[in-house]
């Protein structure tokens, strides 16, 4: 596993933020932003996959009362793929009798998808050898969070209680700036602890977080992270190969 | 009096305000005056959230002003949370943890 990893400085891999508004359709923008991205590495093609397809199409009702990445994927198998965001465009609400996926083209299908191991050290080396993968999280810091990276505890963030999907872009390591002068006086003489962090793509537009984007700490379970860790296949499992994350 | 004849500096924002910049900041606007007080007083219990997040947090997270510093814990989590996920993945965890109980 490299010690850093961050999809976004791949050129045309992670699409631009998205604005979920007044939907609650993070398991969908989650969801496309996952095919998206390792249909880009795979092919090196850049495709923008329609959110609203999943919401409208799905089989659950109402896509923005809440849903799962795996029915939005099991959506994409059942329609054997995804039309583009350009031609199937974002609305905000789930129009569930008017699914509109026969009339367009496909841009980009799965073969499948699967259940990653509940484990950070697994899903850094998926994410670094693979691509983004969707997680599920508890959201309640993200109210107040403006930006850096969120270490909480069981009791400030139950790990229990997760109610947000959101793709996870990378993973790197950031030299600890926090520390009083007695501290950073000793600090030549002391080892320099560095904060390990995940990159995560929110749904809640540009300017929230980190220009869209948030870090949790890693090897901590924050907020619950290693919940429910969950990909789609794309491409052949015979010629699976290996990439390189930046 | 020496002290006093001292320049004081920069007054502190009131959080009156704050939650002027706010509005300006995000748009927001409220329709009548006893919504802009409740959505005030409710600001001021998120920036006193906020700073406790701050002192509780062990990373390096900011946390402060948002988009969503005018909404109650449960309007966020309303507007903003997939329930359906979180009773699925509340069910599970308590199956697990009954069947573990049970063994």
């Amino acid at each position: 596993i490299p010690p850093s990893c961050d999809w976004r400085k791949a050129p045309n891999i992670i699409s631009p933020v998205k604005y979920q508004g007044k939907c609650n359709c993070c398991w969908a923008i989650a969801a496309a932003g996952n095919i998206e991205a390792l249909w880009n590495i795979r092919f090196k093609q850049s495709v923008e996959v329609s959110v609203q397809e999943l919401l409208d199409c799905g089989r659950c009702g109402d896509g923005c009362l809440g849903g799962y990445v795996w029915d939005a994927f099991i959506t994409v198998l059942n329609y054997s793929g995804l039309a583009s965001e350009k031609d199937y465009r974002f609305r905000g609400r789930a129009n569930i009798h008017r699914c509109l996926a026969p009339f367009y083209k496909k841009v980009a299908w799965i073969q499948d998808y699967v259940m990653l191991p509940r484990n950070e050290h697994t899903m850094a080396r998926y994410v670094a050898t693979q691509g983004p993968i969707t997680v599920l999280i508890n959201q309640m810091l993200l109210q107040h969070y403006r930006q850096g990276i969120i270490r909480a505890t069981p009791s400030t963030c139950d790990p229990w209680l997760v109610n947000h999907y959101v793709l996870l872009v990378g993973f790197g390591k950031e030299e600890e700036k926090k520390g009083s002068e007695k501290d950073l006086s000793q600090s030549n003489h002391l080892p320099r602890h560095s904060t390990p962090y995940w990159i995560l793509k929110n749904s809640w537009g540009a300017h929230w977080g980190e220009q869209g984007y948030f870090r949790l700490h890693q090897g901590s379970n924050t907020c619950g992270i290693t919940r429910s860790p969950l990909t789609a296949c794309i491409g052949d499992p015979a010629e699976k190969q290996q990439v390189s994350c930046p | 009096d020496s002290l006093r004849a001292q320049d004081p500096g920069p007054r502190p924002l009131e959080l009156k305000e704050v939650f002027k910049l706010f509005q300006i900041q995000f748009n927001k606007s409220y329709s009548n005056p006893a919504e802009h007080a409740r959505r005030l007083d409710i600001f001021v219990h998120n920036l006193a959230m906020a700073q406790r997040l701050q002192e509780e947090d062990l990373g390096t997270a900011e946390f402060g002003v948002t988009p969503f510093s005018d909404l109650t814990e449960e309007e966020f989590g309303q507007l903003y949370g997939n329930w359906r996920a979180a009773k699925k993945d509340l069910r599970v965890g308590r199956k697990v943890r009954f069947e573990k109980q049970e063994l």
